[in-house]
């Protein structure tokens, strides 16, 4: 079947979790996806949201997508 | 402000710093007159002074280079990030690295070479990023005029804890 280019939305996760592994030290986990988006990937995005002075909310939305879309220094927000 | 995992500093308040290569996007002098003045933002609020060498291995080694440039942390191409360092240590420790995907300038357009290069000092000093959104060493970059630049507040509180302040201030 043809494979469709990933959709915004999926974009903007994909985008999400790289910022993540870079910057908030989320790791690769032997996990399904979808497990992880309910555990750490909601925790990272939270840690990020409070870095920043974002409202927690623990999920993707525009304020903490338009952060992660700056131009910023590539050392990680937290330590590994 | 924040700092590295176990505060990691220099030894030493004498650094060397050399650097290796140079962006054609400004001139060699504005290359050389906006590392110098990052540096010197640290130095005129420590006991910190530094010399510039031109071979051998300096305490900071400064270079320009863009996606994979031998480091294992491949810059990513234009805009998100713009450059890294590296907490004190020997070896790659306090190295300065610029993503040459970016364009560098001395003024308000492109990312000023100084802003981004007192940022990455920081670092090789041994501070990690803040969350005060207006401390140099909060993650984002943002423009402000490098003639009118002033430490903030919390920046030299952050140096200060790991260094001193200046004896000669």
């Amino acid at each position: 079947v043809p494979i469709l280019p990933p959709n915004g939305r999926e974009q903007d996760e994909e985008m999400a979790e790289t910022y993540l592994k870079r910057f908030y030290n989320l790791t690769e986990e032997t996990e399904p996806t979808f497990r992880r988006s309910f555990g750490q990937m909601n925790m990272k995005l939270s840690e990020m949201q409070k870095f920043f002075g974002l409202k927690v909310t623990g999920t993707l939305d525009a304020d903490t997508l338009e952060v992660m879309k700056k131009p910023r220094c590539g050392v990680p927000d937290v330590a590994k | 402000y924040s700092t590295f995992p176990n505060n990691p500093k220099w030894p030493t308040n004498k650094l060397t710093y050399r650097i290796e290569n140079y962006t054609p996007d400004m001139s060699v002098s504005e290359v050389d007159s906006a590392l110098q003045k990052a540096l010197q933002v640290w130095a005129q609020v420590t006991p910190l002074r530094f010399t510039r060498i031109y071979s051998g291995t300096a305490d900071i080694m400064i270079s320009f280079g863009a996606k994979a440039h031998g480091d294992y942390y491949p810059f990513d191409g234009p805009g998100g990030t713009l450059a890294h360092a590296f907490a004190p240590s020997v070896g790659i420790g306090g190295d300065a690295h610029f993503d040459e995907d970016e364009t560098f300038t001395s003024g308000s357009n492109g990312y000023n070479l100084f802003l981004v290069a007192a940022h990455e000092f920081g670092h090789a000093l041994g501070l990690s990023h803040s969350d005060d959104p207006g401390a140099l060493m909060f993650p984002i970059y943002s423009y402000t005029d490098p003639n009118s630049f002033s430490l903030p507040r919390d920046d030299v509180r952050g140096i200060q804890s790991l260094y001193g302040s200046n004896p000669d201030v």
